[in-house]
Parts: structure tokens; sequence; C-alpha cells
């Protein structure tokens, strides 16, 4: 069978399904000061998950309020510096209008994502940290 | 803020891929 670390250069997908990937990509993104694009990424996904039943309600505005604070508020921590304004002022204002839909943050982690697959992700590919657990 | 933080760091870990 094809060794995991294999796998992870295929694609930024198949690195991300699979728990050592993420944590030696993560080492790596640590690194280079932008660990919290992968956690963002994330906390997206986990966001869209919440169930929408009832009770729920409270938790996923809690929630989004969260993701908006710790990653878009600040425009100068990573995150924010790599989404666009206008995606920024999307997120903001479902905040404000307490206007809460699983899909609020889906342009947002697609702009990281697109981020990670064109820089991190290659360079983390030729990185010391990937060639020496190969 | 602390539970902010749990929030979100449970929110991180419910999306990641659980161990094969």
């Amino acid at each position: 069978p094809t060794p995991p670390y294999l796998k992870w250069a295929e694609s930024l997908h198949s690195l991300l399904d699979d728990q050592d990937g993420i944590h030696l990509f993560r080492t790596f993104l640590k690194q280079e000061d932008c660990a919290d694009m992968l956690d963002f990424w994330f906390a997206c996904s986990g966001f869209r998950k919440v169930e929408a039943s009832d009770g729920k309600e409270e938790k996923k505005l809690k929630l989004a309020k969260a993701i908006y604070r710790k990653y878009i508020l600040d425009n100068n921590g990573i995150v924010s510096r790599q989404i666009k304004p206008a995606t920024k002022s999307f997120i903001k204002d479902c905040v404000m209008k307490l206007h809460i839909d699983p899909a609020m943050f889906d342009q947002a982690q697609t702009e990281i994502q697109t981020m990670m697959e064109e820089n991190t992700y290659p360079l983390f590919l030729k990185s010391d940290i990937y060639l020496e657990y190969t | 803020i602390d539970s902010e933080d749990d929030l979100l760091q449970e929110c991180i870990s419910s999306a990641m891929p659980k161990k094969k």
C-alpha cells in the first residue's frame, strides 16, 4: 500500500484527511507563523457541521462570533490579511445582524484554501520537515 | 473569553479526521 506521506503529496485534501499529515503540516505552518490559517480552515468546516437544531442556535452564534473575533477582526492577523475585504464585510454583517448561516464562512474558507494550495502547501512539500519525515 | 476559546477548539477538533 502507498505510505501515507506519499499520499500527502497528491493534494492538500489528502494531506488534511490524515491526522499525522495535519500534525506535520501544522508544525511547518507554525514555523512560518501561519498556523492560524489551518486552524481557521478547520474552524470553518466545524462551524458548518454544527447542527441547526433548536438550542444550538445560541451555540452557533457564539461560535460565529468567536471565529470572527479571533481570525477576521484583527486586520493584521495572517488569516484576515488573506481574505478579501468584501468577504470580511459580508461576515461582519452576518455577525452584527445576528444572521447566522451555516455557509457564512464558506467564501473565506475557500480564499484561505486557495492561498494554502498555491503557497504554503507546495512549500511544505519542499520543506526539511516533510523531507526528513519521508 | 476562556469558554470562547474552548468552543473554538472543540469546533476545530470536530472537523478533523478521526484516527483510522
